[in-house]
């Protein structure tokens, strides 16, 4: 049965939207399947302080080890390219040099948390790859042709990141990643 | 209605708060 959604805590701060926490982790065998089926929900929240106490009992990105995602996205948006929030839209891809994965997070998690986009509803939710030459970091929104809308995502995630001036960034749509069916 | 915007210093500052423990 659906679980019943989060609620704002006493005395806690409310976020704009609530969102899941999920994790994933690539398994042996069955490629096709086993995306989905990999998925686990750690968690939902409401709240500031409902979200810190998730985060503090997780491993930090930069201490996973194999090919292991976490996801953070608006409750309802699963993670899937095929969500009816995602369908039409993309994400911004950033390919982090190893060691940067938990700093970088942090800092995407937060401003999306505290609505600094200024994108009304686009925002969908963020991913956090560990692989194992790079980390990669993307922002999904919903509405991949919105050209306006994807430039000012790709102007916050520039300033919030704080990331090296040469730090390449890619839009890829979701259409294109269900056409290749091989994202990273 | 509004929307609730926080900065990441005040959201930092909050994981220290008792309640988020």
């Amino acid at each position: 049965p659906p679980r019943p959604p989060p609620k704002p805590g006493p005395g806690e701060h409310p976020l704009q939207y609530n969102y899941g926490f999920w994790y994933s982790r690539k398994s042996q065998g069955n490629k096709s399947a086993s995306y989905d089926a990999n998925l686990k929900l750690i968690g939902t929240f409401a709240s500031v302080e409902q979200f810190w106490r998730h985060y503090c009992h997780i491993a930090r990105p930069s201490d996973l080890n194999g090919h292991t995602d976490y996801h953070l996205f608006k409750e309802g948006i699963r993670p899937m390219w095929e969500d009816s929030a995602n369908k039409n839209g993309g994400k911004w891809i950033i390919r982090l040099k190893k060691g940067l994965a938990s700093r970088c997070w942090e800092n995407l998690i937060m401003a999306m948390l505290g609505e600094q986009f200024m994108v009304g509803e686009e925002i969908c939710g963020a991913v956090i790859s560990i692989r194992y030459a790079e980390d990669i970091l993307s922002l999904w929104n919903r509405t991949a042709n919105d050209g306006v809308t994807t430039a000012r995502i790709r102007d916050t995630l520039k300033r919030v990141l704080n990331l090296p001036p040469n730090t390449v960034m890619e839009y890829k749509t979701h259409v294109d990643s269900i056409k290749d069916n091989s994202s990273f | 209605g509004s929307r609730i915007f926080y900065e990441r210093n005040f959201l930092m500052q909050c994981r220290n708060s008792p309640l988020a423990k």
